[in-house]
């Protein structure tokens, strides 16, 4: 089964067309092993990412070093996972 | 649940649940729902779609389907609401009546049901089929990049490793050669609507192209107006245009295919939220986004039902 311990999901809002193709690269650097949750349109319209725990501090070094803004949307995905696991199987539970 | 009143709208259900409810509908409205199965995926599960329909032969149709990407959970369960919706309406919401008096509708709750599945036992997180890639370790194809639809082109990634990985061929995915053949073979299919989520968009093709559809002025009055009628319930805010100037670029996307063999009102759905929560979308939103998005399928609906072509 896989878990997602750790991983974050990244908000990054492009300020300009240089910071959108900057973004756009990212779909093709492997290394960093991300999820695109939400992909780039135009400027100022957001970008959601998934990105493991292994490679999340490199991955904050490489926007800060664009001087490209994210925030945090989900701080650890397993722990929402892990509650709507919970949901639903208290749901299940209560449907019996 | 013993009948489709006392099934839980309002929370995620497994795959064996769902084809339950399928089953469960069928029985208890066999003079207007029936089950079609229209192939199997790779791992052997049925592609099951629920006909309603009033009688006739080979009637103008609507075909919807949910669920293609198997991580986009509110998708299916409001792919079960809207079933429920159809059977109970009908009689009495008179829109919705001259439709089914008129035209099918055909329903495709799960259209990735192996992905479905291993989003319930292996990974919350699975999109795409689970068919192995000979000389991959990666599994799996984007059954939304797999389309005979400027297949191959930018906006689809040639890795198997990636989300957004075409496939070796176009229609290479059984899940999507399913509905190929069954579209193709019905020939009287008036609109398509395939919906995802999230981010809260209605969207018309092209994606792998700029050049716009020939229709693109009425396909963009009809999404302007579905989209008021869905925001009018709860106020959700959404964009709508074509694939490549709402989204991005996209080949061999469902939406081209279908308008290219001629379905006219072709649309696809970003259902919500915008983000707090992306594919974990709370079960107590599944209600409010299955009703919102229901007034806009109906904008749809009733559209291409006054407009015959």
């Amino acid at each position: 089964k896989d878990t997602f311990e750790g991983h974050q999901v990244l908000r990054i809002v492009p300020k300009n067309d240089v910071q959108l193709s900057l973004i756009k690269e990212l779909e093709k650097m492997i290394e960093f092993e991300l999820d695109i949750w939400m992909g780039v349109t135009d400027a100022f319209s957001p970008v959601d990412i998934r990105v493991p725990s292994h490679t999340l501090h490199s991955f904050k070094s490489y926007l800060e070093n664009f001087n490209i803004n994210y925030s945090t949307m989900i701080e650890n995905l397993q722990e929402m996972l892990d509650r709507e696991q919970e949901e639903m199987d208290s749901a299940a539970r209560v449907g019996q | 649940p013993r009948n489709t009143d006392s099934f839980d709208y309002a929370r995620y259900h497994p795959i064996n649940e769902i084809y339950s409810f399928q089953d469960m509908l069928v029985a208890e409205n066999p003079n207007m729902v029936s089950k079609l199965v229209i192939g199997q995926s790779y791992e052997g599960r049925p592609l099951n779609v629920l006909k309603f329909s009033t009688g006739g032969t080979n009637r103008p149709a609507i075909w919807i389907d949910t669920g293609i990407h198997s991580r986009e959970w509110v998708t299916q369960a409001s792919g079960i609401w809207f079933a429920k919706k159809i059977v109970k309406d009908y009689g009495s919401d008179p829109a919705l009546t001259a439709i089914l008096d008129n035209m099918d509708i055909f329903l495709e709750i799960v259209t990735n049901p192996d992905g479905y599945y291993f989003t319930h036992t292996s990974n919350r997180m699975w999109r795409k089929t689970r068919k192995p890639n000979p000389g991959s370790s990666c599994i799996g194809v984007d059954p939304n990049r797999n389309w005979d639809a400027g297949f191959g082109g930018p906006g689809a990634s040639s890795s198997p490793c990636s989300e957004t990985y075409r496939g070796p061929r176009a229609h290479s995915e059984p899940e999507v050669k399913a509905i190929v053949d069954f579209v193709k073979s019905h020939g009287n299919i008036k609109a398509f609507i395939s919906i995802h989520s999230y981010s809260q968009m209605l969207l018309y093709p092209y994606g792998y192209t700029t050049t716009p559809v020939k229709d693109q002025a009425e396909l963009h009055q009809l999404a302007q107006k579905a989209i008021s009628d869905l925001t009018s319930l709860y106020g959700t805010r959404y964009k709508y245009g074509s694939i490549i100037n709402t989204i991005y670029q996209a080949s061999g996307g469902t939406i081209d295919w279908t308008y290219n063999q001629g379905v006219k009102y072709s649309y696809t759905f970003e259902l919500r939220d915008t983000g707090l929560y992306g594919f974990l979308l709370p079960a107590n939103q599944i209600i409010p986004t299955a009703q919102e998005t229901w007034l806009a399928l109906m904008a749809i609906m009733d559209h291409t039902h006054k407009n015959p072509y």
